[in-house]
């Protein structure tokens, strides 16, 4: 039931790059 | 921009991302409550409407039931290891002060800046 954008905020994923 | 040690935390309006050395996000945190997470949770929900939209947390660490004290519901990611969402809730009132996104465990959790590590 979970999907991977459950775990993202703001459009952000953890330990990916941050683009501004 | 705010330093903190060797890493970066972006501070927006409505949010803010921690960023480490290598350009990588570490963390991600509410700061208004007119920012949601993906399911259209915010701060000042109360513990009820989390719960309906995400279901029972995989753990909850209790605060010290102090007047001002919180609580924390984890819901961690089944496709990253040690990648949580966190909704830090008020133990006395029930409602939603904080909602991370986090890759290491919250060092402070009852203080609300060391909470974001700031």
């Amino acid at each position: 039931k979970w999907s991977e954008r459950d775990f993202t905020l703001m459009g952000f994923s953890l330990n990916q790059p941050f683009q501004a | 921009l705010v330093k903190r040690d060797s890493n970066n935390f972006w501070l927006y309006g409505d949010y803010g991302v921690e960023v480490d050395r290598r350009n990588m996000v570490q963390k991600v945190f509410l700061l208004t409550n007119n920012a949601y997470t993906s399911r259209g949770a915010a701060l000042g929900y109360h513990i009820s409407t989390v719960l309906s939209l995400y279901g029972r947390p995989d753990r909850v660490e209790v605060g010290p039931e102090a007047e001002k004290s919180v609580d924390a519901y984890y819901y961690d990611s089944p496709f990253q290891k040690g990648v949580s969402l966190v909704f830090v809730v008020n133990h006395a009132s029930r409602y939603v002060e904080d909602v991370l996104l986090i890759s290491a465990p919250i060092q402070n959790l009852q203080d609300p800046m060391a909470r974001y590590g700031l």
